[in-house]
């Protein structure tokens, strides 16, 4: 089982819209896939269609044997989620002593090919859960300054956790997301990501795109809403490009 | 005084963008303003110029009688900034069991007319004392479904703060940020957010506008960049609004 936790501090870069739309093309393609959605603001959840869930991954973490009672399905074949709810808010106090919370959960998981972690927007208890539980991290940069200028902490971060909590922690990718070829400064942002981190970043670049935004408001992945639109296309081949990357660690 | 806190707790929806360029304006008509970074990221902080940066709210938060020692310039007359510095991130744990660190702080403070506080994308001990400190609230609200959802959620921490920690404190105002007309999800989000919250919503809305992501780029808030775009004209026009509603506080 291959857990991949989808992180970056800085705030809305497309860390959900590429869990939930990456998850849903790779469920397409035939792997049973588990979305689990670590972030209190639930958005992963509600993208997927569940709103006012009672039950999801806070309980989880407090009796990990009885996870799968917890997990819902949703519209994509093969992709379950499971969900935040709003008590995972207080979870962040409870869980800044217990690091490994998250990966006891996961050891007694079974049935899934991949698991994609969607994290909240900080490098709090939560996020740190997700840094020792995964195997692989997926970082998506949106093509911005601010969002440039926080990457290099972020591998900092990673660094740190490699060589205490968790030393199988790989990073498969950055996801260049929101790119709009028109301005110079999204030229300008990928140029110098690509000079800097070189292989790691994929070669699929995520456009910004409209189709993408609208596509929770119908509860579908985009695979399902708008499967023409470039946003869609994008997260299929990066899909592809995943897959690659995940057969090799 | 007035104490203006910039808060939402959904990632990437203007707050920064506010912080500074509301901040610029109020400066640039004559009136003492502050800018107080307190996200770990220290986005504000860097738009205003300051990178590399050792001592900052953090060291005041330790030692209140100094604030001013930690205070720096920036570009624009009348506008200063206490900055955020990388030993913030462990100031949530530190913060958890004193909501009115932050509000001590603003105590022995002077001189300024306005103060506008940067918080990060979470609902952690630092935004908490934001809440407490602040005697009004502004709101940016991203044009788009997931920022929409997680409108709520904040109104109802902020009635909790308002009934327990901070009696005084009050939402100026609701502002749409990164409008892009030509979209119905945009027109839908405005139409939404106005027949919910009325009054509260201000008339300026702030245009999606390269100029805006640039600016932080050239360490200029944009009424120095790029005073003619329409970035500009929609934070000087919301600056003008945003006093006309303080004066009634
Ligand atoms: N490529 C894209 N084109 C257009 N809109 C996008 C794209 N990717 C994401 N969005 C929209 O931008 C906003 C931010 O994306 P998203 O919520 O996925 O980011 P996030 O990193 O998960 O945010 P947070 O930090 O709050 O968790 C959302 O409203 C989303 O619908
Ligand atoms: N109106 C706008 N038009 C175009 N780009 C914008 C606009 N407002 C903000 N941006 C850009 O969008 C990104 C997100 O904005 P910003 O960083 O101000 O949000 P934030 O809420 O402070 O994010 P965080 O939650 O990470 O603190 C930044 O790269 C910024 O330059
Ligand atoms: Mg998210
Ligand atoms: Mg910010």
């Amino acid at each position: 089982m291959r857990i991949v936790g989808i992180v970056n501090q800085k705030g809305g870069v497309g860390k959900t819209t590429t869990a939930i739309n990456l998850a849903a093309y790779l469920a397409a393609s035939g792997k049973q896939v588990l979305v689990v959605d670590l972030d209190p603001q639930a958005n992963a959840t509600s993208g997927l269609g569940h709103r006012g869930v009672t039950r999801g991954v806070y309980d989880a973490l407090g009796e990990p044997t009885r996870t799968q009672d917890f997990v819902v399905g949703t519209s994509q074949d093969n992709l379950s989620l499971l969900p935040a709810t709003p008590d995972l808010a207080g979870a962040a106090v409870e869980l800044a002593d217990t690091p490994y919370a998250l990966r006891d959960l996961f050891a007694g998981l079974a049935g899934y090919d991949v698991v994609i972690i969607d994290a909240p927007p900080s490098l709090g208890p939560l996020t740190v859960n997700v840094l020792a539980a995964a195997n692989a991290l997926l970082i998506p940069l949106q093509a911005e300054y601010y969002a440039l200028e926080g990457i290099a902490g972020l591998m900092d971060t990673v660094d740190r956790v490699r060589a205490g909590l968790n030393p199988a922690l790989r990073v498969l990718g950055i996801v260049i997301t929101m790119f709009d070829g028109r301005t110079n400064l999204a030229l300008q942002v990928e140029e110098n990501v690509r000079a800097h981190f070189g292989e790691l970043v994929f070669w699929s670049v995520v456009p910004r795109n409209i189709r993408l935004s609208e596509a929770p408001s119908h509860a579908r992945p985009v695979n399902q809403y708008s499967p023409l639109s470039s946003g869609a296309a994008a997260y299929k081949r990066l899909a592809e490009e995943v897959m690659q990357r995940v057969q090799k660690i």
